[in-house]
């Protein structure tokens, strides 16, 4: 007795998607089951929860599939008019709860609260947020020197156990970070600047012949990057460590840069969750992939249990 | 246009459509 719970991004800037073609199956012991997924939220809200109920009973296994269609972009910023936007007297209640700190996103620890008062040296307020915001992203990236590539715990033939994450506080100590921890750490300094900002986890296409990326070429995958809030214009992507390297200290934060913002390949990617471990009531179990369960209603099981996940993404091409 | 475009100074372009979601295997 339990559940499988997925979190779906309904309309972002890069990504929209439409849970109404949802289709799901579901096997029990390898057996196919009539089951059907509840879908709850309202999807101009920006996310939509799918549920699968799991049946009281000795299980050995539970397989699941879940898809939907969706869409997405290229995403470009008028840098000019970007930096003209100025900061808002108050946030949205949609948009303001992605101010508060989260698992693995402690934005409300002294760090982060220092290290966005050295970094601005009280300008904060006077800067333009996009302006801001692009500098202590920066600034936030120059601070790791080691990046571990490895992002995503693999179990072979196209599986993934989760992403590997120590979280944004655990990260400003570590000699090893990975692009989650990268992540979580650009979003709770965000966040501790007073703009809201939130992971994305999302689903990667493979980039085809494109080089300009560090994912890989062959092969979808799961992949997470950042957005966070320009007011009254919506939310503005970008990957920590694709902007890596790439000339980053010396760029001119006037001028536009790249995986910042303006993101060609970001028509590669769908959203799918604005947390590890959506709808977990702020629980993150080891490693985490955008879904979650529960037995017998609780997130954690009396014996152990190893889950495994598959993107899955077909493409229907340019529309 | 899409739901949700979002507004000046951000702006889509190149649509790609996808069949999207997930396949999970849970095991004791």
């Amino acid at each position: 007795g339990g559940s499988i719970t997925i979190a779906a991004a309904t309309v972002d800037t890069a990504t929209v998607s439409d849970l109404r073609g949802l289709e799901t199956s579901i096997r029990l012991n390898g057996i196919p089951q009539n089951t059907s997924a509840r879908v709850e939220g309202d999807p101009l809200s920006g996310s939509q929860r799918i549920s699968l109920g799991i049946p009281r009973g000795p299980l050995q296994t539970v397989s699941a599939r879940v898809t939907w269609p969706a869409i997405a972009f290229s995403i470009g910023v008028d840098e000019q008019m970007a930096a003209k936007v100025t900061w808002p007297r108050e946030w949205v209640p949609e948009v303001a709860k992605f101010l508060a700190p989260s698992q693995g996103i402690q934005s409300d620890n002294e760090i982060f609260k220092a290290f966005v008062a050295k970094t601005t040296e009280g300008r904060l307020r006077r800067t333009p947020i996009y302006l801001a915001a692009k500098d202590l992203v920066r600034r936030t990236i120059m601070e790791f020197r080691n990046v571990d590539s490895q992002t995503l715990v693999r179990e072979g033939q196209g599986t993934i156990r989760g992403f590997r994450l120590q979280g944004a506080l655990s990260s400003t100590g570590a000699l090893s970070v990975t692009p989650g921890d990268m992540v979580c750490t650009c979003v709770a300094v965000l966040r501790a600047a007073g703009i809201p900002a939130r992971p994305v986890i999302g689903i990667y296409s493979g980039s085809g012949s494109n080089p300009d990326t560090k994912l890989p070429k062959d092969r979808k995958t799961l992949c997470v990057w950042a957005e966070f809030n320009l007011p009254g214009c919506g939310w503005v992507p970008f990957d920590p460590y694709e902007m890596r390297g790439r000339g980053l200290p010396q760029a001119n934060v006037n001028q536009p840069w790249k995986w910042f913002g303006t993101i060609k390949q970001m028509n590669r990617r769908v959203g799918l969750a604005y947390d590890f471990a959506p709808f977990n009531h702020g629980m993150i179990r080891d490693w985490p992939a955008g879904w979650v369960w529960t037995v017998s209603g609780q997130t954690t099981a009396p014996f152990r249990l190893v889950d495994a996940t598959a993107p899955l993404m077909v493409s229907r091409g340019q529309i | 246009s899409w739901p949700g475009c979002p507004a000046p100074p951000l702006y889509r372009s190149d649509p790609r459509g996808y069949t999207v979601g997930l396949a999970i295997d849970i095991g004791a």
